[in-house]
């Protein structure tokens, strides 16, 4: 049975996509049978590996019931990485999902089926805390929470833990936090200091060793529809990426 | 009678809030009497003005109608700058709004009694192309577009025209684009010039010459309360959102 690790958090450009994508890739070369799912109507992480997504085949026909998670589920370039694609015309979705039965578990429900197919599951979620991130939440087993070193990051990751605490309450009594990531650190600045001060004195052992720096390579690499393991190996991008996927690995044989 | 812009982009951490500050800030800086308006539950550019919102008294009491604008506005320290503050727990917010009554002309109708007390109005939004969003396009004369010289940014634009074009037939016939900005701009970055480039050949003469280049000083700005020409008036951050105010004004006086 399948990890299932959600990508949240509301405020925006904190970098869950890049997370999803390299997070998903470095797992799958350290092949472990994954699934990468973009439940974002932006599409970034489907365009992010290469895949372009037939309009009538995403992760929307799988909410709605129309098409089951089987059968939008495509291959990407990397060997052990399939992936369930989103497209931008969706952008209005979450406003037609409200009026669903069971509105916030129509993830949860459609992924049962073939969550023993794969070893991880990562979902990739819009910026927002609305009806998409709370299907995401109810389906999964953890959330790790992308915090970008800057001040305005910092502002909302109490609301994030209030609405992870309601979904535990009301949807989804196991869903645990997989940590806190600290991403685009630029070791020149003090205010990346301060943030990883107060992130560590806020969140403890949660916070993943791992931080990932501000590297140029990880903003290329998606305009070429690659991770950055299959761009750019040796970048420090590609290093952190495969650094927190092992702790996860590691995290993860340990229970 | 005043002209309110809304800036607005659904791809996440493109620079909106940075510019609603800083734009109203430098706008206020000329002796224009302007009002800030904080649309996002983030309530970013209510902290980054130094405002302390009163959890009752904010944008979401105006959109349901328990209190009107005029009630719920408050100084900022800068002479001739107002605002609207947001509180962060507002972000379940919108899945409340889609139920009343004329959802999407809430805040036009908020803000009638007060569009003759300002010269400018400027209203940041979230990360999304929802109900705030729609709330803030059906008020506004125009849209200011940031952004962000990176591959992602790009993804999103076809759709926001759409919707943009959308509420201009359906709820707001006299919306226009104000401009389309480019933030974050780094011209030791290859990537960055091939987005100017790009941005420029898709949106030609709508692309204002201001462009905002990356700068340190403009992420530390929010954590002491400031808009950028309070906390360094002659950083490259200041001298950029000067420009643009003045590329503004200028357009304004010449209707
Ligand atoms: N460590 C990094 N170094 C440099 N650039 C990065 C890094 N991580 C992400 N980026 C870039 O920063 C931008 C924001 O990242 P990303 O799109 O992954 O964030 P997001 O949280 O998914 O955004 P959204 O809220 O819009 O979904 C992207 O252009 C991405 O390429
Ligand atoms: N020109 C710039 N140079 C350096 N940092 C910047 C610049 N503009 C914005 N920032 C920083 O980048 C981050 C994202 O900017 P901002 O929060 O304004 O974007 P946003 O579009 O409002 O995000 P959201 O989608 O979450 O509302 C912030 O931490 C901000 O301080
Ligand atoms: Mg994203
Ligand atoms: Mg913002």
């Amino acid at each position: 049975m399948g990890k299932t690790i959600v990508i949240a958090n509301q405020k925006g450009g904190v970098g869950k996509t890049t997370t999803a994508i390299n997070l998903s890739a470095c797992i799958a070369a350290a092949e472990k049978r994954t699934l990468l799912i973009d439940n974002d109507p932006q599409a970034n992480a489907t365009s992010g590996v290469g895949v372009t997504a037939n309009e009538k085949s995403t992760i929307y026909e799988t909410l709605v019931g129309e098409k089951n998670a089987q059968e939008v589920t495509v291959e990407t370039q990397m060997p052990f990485l399939s992936m369930i694609p989103s497209h931008i015309n969706l952008v209005g979705a979450e406003i037609e999902l409200v009026e669903l039965e069971n509105r916030e578990r129509l993830l949860s429900k459609a992924l049962d089926p073939i969550r023993d197919k794969y070893d991880f599951i990562i979902i990739d979620c819009p910026p927002s805390l609305g009806l998409l991130t709370l299907n995401a939440l109810s389906a999964a087993d953890s959330v790790l929470i992308p915090v970008q070193c800057e001040y305005f990051a910092l502002e909302g990751l109490g609301q994030l833990f209030n609405t992870i605490n309601m979904v535990k309450k009301t949807l989804n009594p196991n869903l645990d936090i997989e940590g806190v990531l600290l991403t685009m650190y630029d070791s020149r600045l003090k205010l990346s200091h301060q943030i990883v001060d107060e992130v560590k004195r806020y969140f403890g052992a949660k916070v993943f060793k791992t931080i990932v720096s501000r590297n140029i390579r990880l903003s290329e690499a998606p305009s070429f529809g690659q991770p950055i393991i299959l761009y750019d190996a040796i970048s420090s991008g590609a290093r952190h990426y495969m650094g927190l996927a092992k702790e996860i690995l590691a995290n993860d044989s340990l229970l």
